[in-house]
Order: structure tokens, then C-alpha cells, then sequence
């Protein structure tokens, strides 16, 4: 394991924590979208379905175990706990565009046609696309607290220390997954102009 | 090149 994969790791982690602290310190979720959660909460479950049939390392097990508690954790405090503080009149993107073409893709451009290998693809599209609905409602509504700014900064910072990660292995083990690398920097490009705008605004 | 089947990443 590289250096940019373990930071990458502990920038996810952090996001996640972030998040959760923030609703439940605040005791609102207002500005969250409750629909980015339960993508995310989606693409944990159906990547982590190997945590019952692959055991790779004690730390890989654990994290995988503490991001599906997080995930849960979090669409709870959202659509049950703190329900009357959640915006859902601008949580308003509609779920069925990215869960629609992100199913078809799986089925279509995977790595073997079993089960458990098609709802790993599924979920790595998936988490390409998750943080839309909440980047939709950001610009929806023009505005997003300084705590959920941090949150998309940590979860920025993952995607482009997984990149890294991805040059570093490709160099040093001969190791590339396409699916996985495509995806990834898909994903990480949603971020750029967040990225911009944390920056300068970070300034001023 | 190696392939992704230990899926060692989260």
C-alpha cells in the first residue's frame, strides 16, 4: 500500500466523519442532499458484498465495515432523525438519470458476467455520479455552509489521491484497472470547478 | 499488467 493510497483513505474517512458531525452537532442537515446519501450508501453495499466472500487484510475489513455503518448512519440522521430540518424541496435531482444508464453501463462493460463482479462495476459508476444530486442542489440554491465546502473538499481530494495512487501502481506493480480508472477520473473532473471555487473563495 | 481480482482497494 502507497502513501497516496492511505491518504486517499483517510481524506474519504474524514469527508464521511465531517459530514456526520456537522448533522449531528448542528443537529440539521439542511444543504445535504439525502439523495447523494443513499447513492453513497448504495455504492458501499454493493461493492463491499466481498467483505462475505474475500478476506484481503484486517484494514480492509475494518473500513470497509466503518464506511457501510457510516453511509447508514447518515442517511438515518437525515431522513429520520433530523427529517424536519432536511431540504427535500431542492434535494430535487432526479435519481432514475444516473441509476438507469449507470445499471445498463454495468451490465454492459464489466470485467466478467457474474453477480458479484456486476455490482462491483455498478458500484463503481455509480460513486462516479453519487455527489450530483448534491452538487445540483449547491447550485439550485447558491449557497453551501463552510462545513459541507470542507466535506466535498475531503471527498475531492480522495478521487485525485486515488489517481494518484492508480500512476504510482501502474509503475511500480504493472497494476490497472481500467474500469476502476475511468470511472475515477470521471468522477474526480465533477470536482474541478468545486475545487476552483473552494480555492478562490477560500481567499477572499 | 495485473489484474483487479483481489480488489484490495476501497
Amino acid at each position: 500500500m502507497n502513501i497516496f493510497r492511505i491518504l486517499g483513505d483517510v481524506s474519504h474517512l474524514l469527508a464521511i466523519i465531517i459530514l456526520l458531525l456537522k448533522i449531528v452537532k448542528s443537529k440539521s442537515c439542511a444543504g445535504i442532499s439525502g439523495k447523494s446519501q443513499i447513492l453513497f450508501a448504495l455504492v458501499f453495499t454493493t461493492r463491499y458484498l466481498d467483505l462475505f466472500t474475500n478476506f484481503i487484510s484486517v484494514y480492509n475489513t475494518v473500513m470497509k465495515v466503518v464506511f457501510l455503518v457510516c453511509a447508514y448512519i447518515t442517511v438515518y440522521m437525515i431522513y429520520v432523525k433530523f427529517r424536519k430540518t432536511f431540504d427535500s424541496e431542492n434535494d430535487s435531482f432526479r435519481l432514475e438519470f444516473l441509476l438507469v444508464p449507470v445499471t445498463g453501463l454495468s451490465f454492459l462493460e464489466n470485467h466478467s458476467f457474474t453477480p458479484l463482479e456486476i455490482l462491483w462495476t455498478f458500484s463503481i459508476y455509480l460513486e462516479s455520479v453519487a455527489i450530483l444530486p448534491q452538487l445540483f442542489m449547491i447550485s439550485k440554491t447558491g449557497e453551501a455552509e463552510t462545513i459541507t465546502t470542507h466535506y466535498l473538499f475531503f471527498l475531492g481530494l480522495y478521487r485525485a489521491l486515488y489517481i494518484a495512487n492508480w500512476v504510482w501502481r501502474y509503475h511500480t506493480e504493472n497494476f490497472y484497472d481500467q474500469i476502476a480508472v475511468v470511472s475515477g477520473v470521471v468522477q474526480t473532473i465533477f470536482y474541478c470547478d468545486f475545487f476552483y471555487l473552494y480555492v478562490t473563495k477560500g481567499r477572499q | 499488467l495485473k489484474k483487479n481480482s483481489e480488489k484490495d482497494e476501497l
